[in-house]
């Protein structure tokens, strides 16, 4: 038996509307520990963790370790059921050909529940090595959002270069090339989530398709800092803490020199 | 020029 209850079911809205985009099906992992969740695009270039710990769930029972095969744009489709304060309570047997989902009104006047066929999918998991990154960004998600969008309409490729002053994130095209720097934070700066904070021990310079970092920023509802890690040659993590129960992370491989 | 990398030049399948 597993089941799990979240007071703020407009988590789980706004968590499948931050994959679906890029992942179309995906196995969740139930475990006593939480959920978790690990799946590729289509085109083997980007990932996405998703890590929520049972203790941030206001009830979580999980007997036993189940795997939920989802079609994501269906689970989606779901949870507009739901309404926004609505208390979503996700329920399966130990070996599920369905996910069932309540939703409560905060008032208990109304409660609907909905049953979701489960796939089985076939997934490449990948190993993920814990990596100490070089650098890492802590800054707004509202303005990573916007400097993701600003950029993208300019040119495909956006250069990102992590120096102790700040991080200056660069794209050319055919109408012309930009810049936007964003710059280290004095420690007056007004609020601790307005700030932007960078842990550097040397200076990395990668490049990325502006179109992936466009789909995470579908995540940035979740809160209100992403961070990015970033070591020279490898994939970027651009990571989204989901405050008191976890986060979901995005790997970006670089574009490389041919 | 440059090419977009693929995941599993980086991580290993597990």
């Amino acid at each position: 038996m597993f089941e799990a209850r979240l007071t703020e079911g407009s988590l789980l809205k706004k968590i499948i509307e931050a994959i679906k985009d890029l992942v179309q099906e995906a196995n969740v992992d139930c475990s006593e520990e939480g959920l978790t969740m690990q799946a590729m695009d289509a085109s083997h270039v980007s990932l996405c963790s998703l890590n929520m710990r049972h203790g941030g769930f206001d009830h979580y029972r999980c007997d036993r370790s189940i795997s939920l095969g989802l079609n994501l744009a269906n689970l989606g489709k779901i949870l507009k059921c739901a309404g926004n304060d609505d208390v979503v309570t996700l329920k399966a047997e130990d070996e599920p050909d369905t996910l069932t989902l309540m939703f409560e009104s905060p008032n208990q006047e109304r409660i609907s529940d909905f049953e979701l066929k489960l796939m089985d999918i076939e997934t490449e998991h990948l190993g993920i090595p814990n990596e100490e990154y070089k650098c890492t960004i802590s800054m707004p998600s509202g303005e990573f959002q916007r400097i993701v969008r600003d950029l993208a309409v300019i040119g495909e490729t956006c250069i990102i270069t992590c120096t102790k002053e700040g991080v200056k994130f660069s794209v050319s095209g055919d109408l012309g090339n930009g810049n936007v720097t964003v710059r280290q934070s004095s420690a007056a700066d007004g609020d601790e989530k307005d700030q932007v904070k960078i842990q550097m021990e040397e200076p990395v310079t990668l490049n990325f398709a502006l179109r992936y970092l466009g789909f995470f920023t579908k995540a940035t509802p979740l809160g209100s800092t992403v961070k990015l890690h970033m070591s020279p040659d490898v994939p970027i993590v651009v990571e989204y803490p989901i405050d008191g129960i976890g986060s979901i992370s995005y790997f970006l491989a670089p574009k490389i020199d041919e | 020029g440059r090419k977009q990398a693929s995941l599993f030049s980086f991580f290993q399948k597990k």
